[in-house]
């Protein structure tokens, strides 16, 4: 499905011979507004968009050069499209929803982000991938205020068969502290903490997600984004970054038509890599990360 | 010599980064652009301050126009309202806190556990039911939801309820069957109580961006909406993403989400959000 934006350029550049300067900047115009459409972040556009220009400017010349008046091979609108495009993926980093994991004995895997974002759901979904590599997990319900957010996290890990560990008395870094001792004890390797959603601007929440990262060094610290988020993506990655390091994160709910934008955009932004996506509510609905999938996604 | 029609280049790519970083959208940015420009006074060019608050105004009077609160006037049946939108923006909690306060202004509230497909959903409304003393009507696990929203509507009837929230599962507006179950599930309420629902609320996560503009004319598509809830304003997003939605399709306004707390709820405020908008 072409955007707008895409389409328009497209069939600006469709009656046209070749790629010039004129040409180029009313193209790249309908370019930008697709991507801030794709919730692609302002300034995030606004660099992708002076290194395609300069890309583009580069290689009319060339083309200029090479050619003078013999006739192109590729119609300009089919070769900008793919310049976008491979400038995208390249963007979006290559391909890697590598985990990390210790020889032993438990690994961590924190779960963290804003409210809805679908954390608990994501924290069992990695749990079900987790164990199809042949590993052992645990999922620790560290969400202490949400109503009902243990009994959530227990249901999904029923469904699972894995194991679920929380305790009542407790605060969240104890929580996952004392789950890596349980996980010892009845034979996990690897522990998920599903944390409570929390604002960015929230100082005691955000210093509770570094003191479990201090207490628990866990390998994984995943950023659970939802698809449909807006301009803000980057300001939240990053303060989620500065106060603990992120080291990948997941996109959710890519199930619907959000063109997901922001997963571009964290990635640009922070250099974090995209592990993830999240196509649906049922826990078999993860799937690694592909540039190509998102690229043409984002780019409609 | 420059003709003062026009916006200069600086100030035009100012005002757009303000209303885009905001979430209110590149088309809709571009729309209320040429609007100022066609408002402005010749001199007031010349006057960022000026141009700001005339940007500034010409919001306000958009969302003026969809500033309506609920009122929840009661009639000898209850009034019922059904809480739709997508997964995670913020439905049960709403719930809870408008049920919170109609029972502290005395009124007698039922709330209804029509999610009967995510993991806890119920226990979760039951937990807040429980927090705010006000019954919650649930079925079985994996029940019809519509068919627990019927029954639900039997007792209130019975128990002279005023105000009926019914609760459903978050869905995607692109998924189609899901979308059907909510015109059934409305289809039935009105089957007990024919003015059922009096309100169809769309909760709407102020975080999100341009996709909510799609959301509400999916939902409006398949039972009329008719009203919204933004969820998360105590973040950091504007929530711009209204100014679309309210552009596009002029649903009332009714409540803003200020908070995860039973009383983090505010009527819909024109002039409150503008002014947060350009903070
Ligand atoms: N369609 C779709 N829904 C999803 C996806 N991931 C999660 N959800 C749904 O999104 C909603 C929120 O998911 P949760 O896992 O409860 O989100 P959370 O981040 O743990 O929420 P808090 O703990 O309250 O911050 C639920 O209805 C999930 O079923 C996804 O990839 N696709
Ligand atoms: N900060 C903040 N959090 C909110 C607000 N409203 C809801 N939340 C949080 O957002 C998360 C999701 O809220 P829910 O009420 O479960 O959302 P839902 O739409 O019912 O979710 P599903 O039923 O899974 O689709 C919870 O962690 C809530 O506490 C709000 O106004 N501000
Ligand atoms: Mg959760
Ligand atoms: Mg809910």
């Amino acid at each position: 499905i072409l955007t707008k934006g895409f389409r328009d350029a497209r069939q600006y550049l469709q009656g046209m011979r070749t790629l010039t300067e004129e040409n180029l900047s009313e193209v790249l115009q309908m370019i930008r507004v697709s991507l801030l459409e794709a919730d692609v972040e302002f300034q995030v556009t606004r660099s992708f968009l002076d290194r395609v220009k300069e890309k583009a400017l580069g290689e009319i010349v060339l083309t200029r050069v090479k050619h003078k008046d013999k006739k192109l091979k590729v119609s300009p609108s089919d070769h900008f499209t793919k310049l976008c495009h491979d400038e995208l993926v390249q963007l979006m980093g290559a391909a890697d929803s590598q985990l990390s994991f210790r020889a032993k004995p438990v690994s961590a895997v924190m779960v963290v982000g804003l409210q809805g974002s679908g954390k608990t759901t994501t924290a069992a979904k990695l749990a079900r991938y987790i164990q199809k590599q042949g590993k052992r997990p645990i999922l620790v319900a560290a969400d202490i205020y949400r109503p009902a957010a243990v009994e959530q996290l227990r249901k999904l890990g029923s469904d699972l068969q894995v194991p679920v560990f929380s305790d009542g008395g407790e605060d969240p870094p104890s929580i996952c502290t004392k789950s890596i001792r349980t996980a010892v004890e009845v034979g996990c390797d690897v522990a998920i903490f599903d944390t409570a959603g929390r604002l960015t601007i929230d100082d005691v929440l955000m210093e509770e997600l570094r003191r479990i990262q201090e207490l628990t060094s866990p390998e994984n610290v995943l950023l659970v984004c939802d698809a449909m988020i807006g301009q803000e993506s980057v300001n939240i990655a990053k303060a989620f970054n500065e106060r603990i390091q992120l080291t990948g994160f997941i996109m959710t709910k890519l199930d619907g038509d959000a063109r997901g934008g922001a997963a571009l955009s964290i990635k640009e932004a922070t250099g974090i890599p995209i592990k993830f996506v999240g196509m649906g509510e049922s826990l078999d609905r993860l799937e690694e990360f592909r540039p190509e999938g998102l690229a043409s996604r984002i780019l409609g | 010599f420059r003709s003062r029609r026009e916006l200069d280049e600086g100030m035009t790519a100012s005002l757009e980064q303000i209303l885009v970083t905001a979430d209110i959208g590149v088309k809709t940015a571009y729309q209320l652009l040429e609007k100022l420009t066609a408002s402005l006074k010749r001199k007031e060019f010349d006057d960022p301050d000026a141009i700001m608050m005339r940007l500034r105004s010409l919001i306000e009077e958009m969302l003026v126009e969809v500033e309506s609160p609920l009122r929840l006037s009661f009639g000898p049946e209850p009034l019922v309202v059904m809480v739709v939108g997508v997964n995670g923006s913020g439905k049960t909690t709403t719930i809870a806190k408008i049920a919170a306060r109609h029972k502290a202004a005395g009124g007698k509230v039922l709330m209804v556990a029509g999610d009967t497909f995510r993991a806890a959903a119920v226990e979760q409304l039951e937990v807040w039911g429980g927090r705010i003393g006000c019954p919650v009507a649930r079925g079985k696990e994996g029940a019809d939801p519509s068919a627990v929203a019927f029954d639900a509507l039997g007792r209130a009837l019975d128990e002279g309820t005023d105000l009926v929230l019914v609760d459903t599962a978050g869905r995607l507006h692109t998924r189609v069957p899901l979308m059907e179950q909510l015109k059934k599930m409305r289809r039935t309420l009105a089957k007990k109580i024919p003015a059922a629902p009096h309100e169809t609320l769309l909760v709407i996560d102020a975080s999100n961006g341009q996709n909510a503009i799609l959301q509400a004319k999916q939902f409006n598509e398949a039972v009329p909406v008719t009203g919204i809830a933004l969820t998360k304003l105590d973040g950091t997003s504007k929530g711009g993403c209204l100014v679309g939605i309210s552009n596009e399709l002029g649903i009332p306004v009714r409540y803003i989400g200020i908070g995860e707390k039973m009383h983090d709820l505010r009527d819909f405020n024109a002039r409150d959000f503008t002014a947060a908008l350009f903070a």
